[in-house]
Parts: C-alpha cells; structure tokens; sequence
C-alpha cells in the first residue's frame, strides 16, 4: 500500500 | 490601483478553469515588478499551485502600491464565464479595495460587461519553494500527458512514472488489471510541439496519485507543452509556460509504507 507524502515534509512554511 | 488589461480574456478563464478545482479560495499578489502573482496550497497538502503573469502577459498594467486580492475562485470563475475569450478583460481595484473589478470589451461590437466580484480576507500558508536540483526533466505535448492522466486514472488510483534516457513509462496497477504506456523521446523538427525530451541525470521512479495529476491536466489549454521535472522522493514539478509566465503544480509523491 502507497502512503501519500505531504508537501509539508518538503517545503518549509516562509 | 491596479490596472491590468489582457489583451484576450482567454488567459485568464484558463487560468482560473485550470486551479479552481484544486484550490476554493487564494490570494492574488499584485506588484508592478512582477505582475500578478498566485501561491495556492490544496487542502490536503499534497499539491501546491504558483502561477505567475508578469506585467508582459498585459497589453497595460499599471499597479500604484502591492495589493493582495483574496478571492473565491468558485465565484471568479462564474464571471470569468460572462465574457467572450476573445474579449478584452480588465482588472481593476483601488489601493485598499473591497471589491474587484472586472470589465469585458468586444471592441468589435461596441459591448462592455462589468462585474464587481467581493473580495475576501485570506489566511493561507506560504511555502518556500527553492530552485530545485533534478534528477530529470521531460518536456512533451500537454495533450499527450493528459490522455495518458486521464486513461490511466480509470485502472488505478496511483500511477507510477519511470524515466531513463530515452523513454517515460506510466504504469497504472489496479484492481480490474495493470496497464502501462511508454512515450520514446522523439525530436520532431518540423512541429517541434510534438517532440518528447527527455533531459537525465539520474533514472527516476515515483508514483503520484491519479487524483492529483487529473487536476493538473486542466491546465492543458494553456500551453502546447508540459516540462515535468522529476527528483526522487521529493515533489514533483509540472511546468506550462505562458506568454510571459507560467502556470507551476508541484505534486507530493506517494511512496511504500
């Protein structure tokens, strides 16, 4: 089963 | 105040036709510089839209102090619909505005249509997007990306994109069956729209909901092609260039518990 990533983990809040 | 007349209304009704469905509501940023700008985060957080029209996109901007417009794009788009793509549009709004104005020309039949659209305070967040590092990008006709979006989605809720140097396979795994399409890298010199290239530096595999890349083909009226660029387990950027400007998804992939 896939678990979908948020962009959160990437990107950080500016 | 801002002032920006496009010299076609048909930008913008794709634009909006092309984010409405991910995003409910955004800001509009509008500077002199840099034109009209949009960040948008879907609520889910998983794709992240930018758009950007620079003072180029208009035949007159003029933009006297930063505004930001925060709209409901659900109600943009219903007065988007009122006019003609070949119209003339403006948008217009005074220093500390309340509303929007938006105005419809055909020069041709001497018809103006105005519409003031209520403006809204919008709390969103914004996240800092670097210029990323790629491990490949692929530019290939819009309407080719779409079908493949689009057919795929019916075998499969994900969809799995592999790229080495000379093709891109999409490979859906579904509960009915599998299916896969593979696009070889072309160069197509006499209509260059229609080649597929594929710049490598590393072979890439990643699967992203069908859900997601489904709202990014509605942008597919805006250009003949997409450039994707691809980085494994990061987000995954789908570019379609404007005149002047370019309408940005950048896409959390999915990966194996």
């Amino acid at each position: 089963q896939m678990k979908q990533a948020s962009l959160l983990s990437f990107f950080s809040k500016a | 105040m801002l002032e920006g007349k496009f010299e076609t209304a048909s930008t913008m009704k794709k634009v909006i036709e092309a984010i409405k469905d991910s995003v409910k509501l955004c800001n509009l940023n509008c500077s002199q510089n840099d034109g009209i700008t949009v960040q948008a985060i879907d609520d889910s957080r998983v794709l992240l839209i930018a758009l950007k029209l620079d003072p180029s996109c208009f035949q007159e901007f003029r933009c006297d102090k930063d505004l930001v417009l925060g709209l409901d794009l659900e109600s943009l788009s219903k007065i988007l619909r009122q006019g003609n793509p070949e119209d003339y549009l403006t948008l217009i709004a005074e220093d500390s505005p309340d509303s929007l104005l938006i105005v419809f020309e055909d020069s041709k039949k001497d018809r103006i249509s105005e519409f003031s659209l209520k403006l809204m305070d919008i709390d969103s967040d914004v996240l800092t997007i670097d210029e990323m590092e790629h491990d490949c990008a692929i530019t290939l006709p819009a309407a080719a990306f779409a079908k493949v979006a689009r057919d795929m989605k019916t075998l499969s809720e994900s969809l799995q994109i592999l790229v080495t140097k000379d093709s891109v396979k999409f490979k859906a795994d579904g509960s009915i069956g599998t299916g896969s399409v593979i696009l070889r890298a072309r160069t197509n010199l006499d209509d260059t729209k229609e080649s597929i290239l594929i710049d490598l530096n590393k072979p890439v595999n990643l699967t992203f909901g069908a859900k997601y890349l489904n709202d990014i083909v509605k942008a597919t009226p805006l250009a003949d092609t997409v450039t994707i660029k691809l980085t494994d387990k990061a987000p995954a950027m789908f570019e379609y260039k404007l005149q002047g400007g370019f309408l940005r998804y950048y896409l959390a992939p999915k990966f194996e518990d």
